[in-house]
């Protein structure tokens, strides 16, 4: 039954992407819809943008993550020197 | 039997491909009536630009989680190392009576940070 | 909206990077 299941989801996917597709049809005739459109694929233009400075700051992160973990290390080193010290 | 899943399996299949065209000529058409030009997209461009927008913060989302988690392990772990360092160059201090210097208010400001 | 998910995040990673350099810099100057 998972079988149909998944059968079942995977046609019900299809029909509703055509649904959302044909709501779609005329959107790009009318003019208010335009406009919508217009607004839409402006803010796609803005997230899209707000995406490539998230994507610098996770490798920002990234970077120092390798920093704190070289500290770390080196840290665990100077423990090493205070035990061996003592 | 054996005849009727087949019979089944070719009505699904057909189904599926009949969806696929349906979908296929639906953004055709809207292609062709409603050509991308500069300032404007037309909406099945955006709809699946939409979608990818969608799935690169999914992804994005997922690289970062285990990267803050990893950052706030690390950071445990300095703070751990530092504290039990601090703690036994103290015990050397009382062990050999070298006094040494108290800490400056960088040393102060920085201990209070890590606590 | 997808657009505020995204700015709450670059928030949150904007800060925890803010964080991180200021925990470096402290254990720094406690390393020398």
């Amino acid at each position: 039954s998972s079988d149909l299941e998944r059968l079942c989801s995977h046609v019900n996917e299809k029909i509703s992407n055509i649904k959302k597709t044909l709501s779609l049809r005329n959107c790009g005739q009318e003019p208010t819809l335009k406009s919508m459109l217009h607004k839409i694929g402006d803010e796609i233009i803005v997230v899209n943008e707000l995406l490539n400075k998230l994507e610098l700051e996770i490798q920002y992160q990234e970077q120092t993550n390798s920093s704190l973990k070289e500290l770390c290390e080196s840290l665990e080193e100077d423990y090493k020197d205070v035990e061996h010290l003592k | 039997m054996e005849a009727e899943v087949d019979k089944l399996e070719l009505m699904f299949q057909k189904a599926d491909s009949d969806l696929d065209y349906i979908q296929y000529r639906l953004e055709y058409e809207i292609k062709t009536n409603h050509p991308d030009s500069a300032g404007e997209k037309n909406p099945v461009t955006l709809l699946k630009e939409l979608s990818a927008i969608k799935s690169r913060y999914q992804t994005l989302c997922a690289r970062f989680k285990p990267v803050a988690v990893e950052q706030k392990e690390t950071k445990s772990r300095i703070c751990a190392t530092l504290n039990k360092t601090m703690t036994m160059i103290q015990e050397l201090q009382k062990q050999t009576d070298v006094e040494l210097a108290p800490l400056t208010e960088e040393e102060k400001t920085a201990a209070d940070y890590l606590k | 909206t997808l657009k505020g998910d995204v700015n709450i995040l670059l928030d949150k990673a904007r800060l925890e990077s803010q964080e991180s350099i200021g925990f470096i810099k402290a254990a720094k100057v406690m390393m020398k």
